[in-house]
């Protein structure tokens, strides 16, 4: 590694004026932040975003000329990004590039994101290949991780990360401020090992697989990158219990402990979290039926069923789960309706499909790594026949489940 | 193979670009064929490419890959 200066602080301010347009925005905004966290997971340094007014680093979006930038970019292919050392601040991104997220084609924003972050932190092009610091870009990679040179690079300059963060400096918090980080985020976990604390078919159809502190989607082709979940769900802790979508409503909610948050896409309804107070803790998973339009929350071997838009009765509940799906496992990890109209549950490295009459299908539980993380199973062989074709064969981004109209009305659930 | 001269202007201009050649301040603005041989091999070895100081067909394409904008640091002596 290269050092070509630092930052006289280690908590650092942020601003992003404006991204990439190829990306949705919140895409675009989640590879960044997460850019950000695969430098702050390392060394002791904080980040911290400011909507308006000045920030130390700056990221924007230019075309071929900009009258805010002397480097002009050069169209499609070359140079896709430069940014300014310290204490400079400056992070910037060619327009005419295909930016994107999850796939191997285009340019990984949040790749090159992280380089330029790397600049804008102090260090220099590696000639390391294999680093994130190497000046040439290495390409899509779905388990992205910093090269030890690049770690190497930036622990030379701000040191090792602590347990503690604190002591020193600065800084003005009247501005409008989102924090991130400073939880460590925890291992990354590994989709091959099967285990999931949630899982959710989503806004557009896209499923999420959740476990620990990370979230990632799952397509027929293959997994998406895995973020933390705080940097797509902001506020949002790991470690879920539950999480389930709503076509009806629209909105997601997550259960963790006593406690239940909403979102609409990836912004928080406002007063949550709230507290859970008429079904129990600790929920094993949750569903939404698109048959009687209920959401069906999970603990141990009971079910409430609960309906978003209406006072509930929650004094019959909970009932038995076998009572309405056979053949499922008590205490699910997970569970979900899919895009081809079957109830799936989770638990351990095993799923189980349901037909519509909620039972249990034959030949279940089947391997959920192998299944559903495109993960190849050192004990099974393309003969084996333990190949779930609804899954594997299904395209996920098409969502057919029915839209009703928003109604601002608090579910009885939470208090 | 045979490089032809716009090939050869594009591979200059890349390593005085990147920081591989550096415009002396006095003298004739073209630069010797040493300085260019020693700034493709500077280059090649930085790119974990066969270091010949010749523009090979590895070297163009290496060249013409996505990159960040920011010159790279490496010469013999950063190198070595």
């Amino acid at each position: 590694y290269l050092l070509l200066g630092r930052w006289r602080k280690k908590h650092l301010t942020f601003r992003i004026v404006n991204l990439p347009s190829t990306l949705p925005s919140y895409t675009a905004r989640a590879a960044v932040l997460q850019a950000f966290q695969y430098w702050s997971s390392v060394a002791p340094l904080t980040f911290r975003e400011v909507k308006a007014g000045w920030a130390d680093i700056r990221l924007s979006s230019h075309g071929r000329h900009s009258p805010h930038c002397s480097s002009s970019f050069d169209g499609p292919g070359r140079v896709l990004a430069h940014a300014d050392i310290p204490e400079l601040g400056s992070v910037h991104f060619d327009e005419e590039e295909l930016w994107t997220e999850g796939t191997y084609r285009g340019v990984n924003l949040r790749i090159i994101a992280a380089h330029e972050l790397g600049h804008a932190l102090g260090l220099g092009h590696s000639r390391y290949t294999q680093a994130l610091m190497a000046p040439v870009y290495a390409g899509y990679r779905p388990y992205f991780k910093l090269h030890p040179d690049d770690v190497a690079g930036i622990q030379a300059l701000y040191g090792k990360k602590s347990p503690e963060i604190g002591e020193e400096e600065e800084e003005d918090t009247t501005l409008p401020t989102t924090t991130l980080v400073p939880t460590e985020p925890g291992p990354m976990p590994d989709p091959c090992s099967g285990d999931l604390d949630a899982v959710m078919l989503g806004p557009r159809g896209k499923t999420y697989a959740f476990k620990g502190n990370y979230v990632w989607t799952v397509t027929a082709s293959g997994l998406g990158p895995l973020f933390q979940v705080s940097a797509l769900w902001e506020g949002l802790p790991g470690n879920l219990d539950a999480a389930v979508y709503s076509p009806r409503t629209q909105w997601i909610h997550f259960f963790k402990g006593d406690k239940v948050w909403r979102y609409t896409n990836f912004k928080m309804s406002p007063g949550f979290p709230k507290k859970l107070n008429r079904v129990g803790p600790n929920l094993d998973a949750a569903l939404y039926w698109p048959i009687n339009k209920k959401v069906f929350l999970f603990k141990g071997s009971g079910y409430w069923q609960w309906d978003e838009l209406a006072t509930t009765d929650f004094s019959h509940y909970p009932k038995p789960t076998k009572g309405l799906f056979t053949g499922v496992p008590d205490q699910p990890s997970a569970a979900m309706s899919w895009l081809d109209g079957r109830v799936y549950f989770f638990k351990g490295k095993q799923y189980w499909r349901l037909n519509q009459q909620l039972q249990a299908e034959k030949g279940f539980p089947r391997d959920t790594a192998h299944n559903w993380m495109h993960c190849r199973s050192p004990n099974t062989t393309a003969s084996d026949g333990d190949t779930d074709s609804s899954v594997t064969g299904t395209t996920l981004n098409s969502d057919g489940s029915p839209r009703d109209t928003i109604l601002d009305v608090v579910p009885s659930v939470t208090d | 193979r045979v490089v032809g001269p716009g090939e050869k202007e594009a591979a200059v201009d890349y390593l005085l670009q990147y920081g591989y050649l550096q415009r002396p301040l006095e003298g004739p603005d073209n630069f010797r064929p040493e300085d260019v041989t020693e700034a493709l091999r500077a280059f090649q070895e930085a790119s974990e490419l066969p270091v010949s100081g010749r523009l090979d067909d590895a070297t163009s394409a290496r060249m013409r890959q996505p990159r960040c904008g920011l010159e790279d640091p490496f010469n013999e002596k950063t190198l070595k």
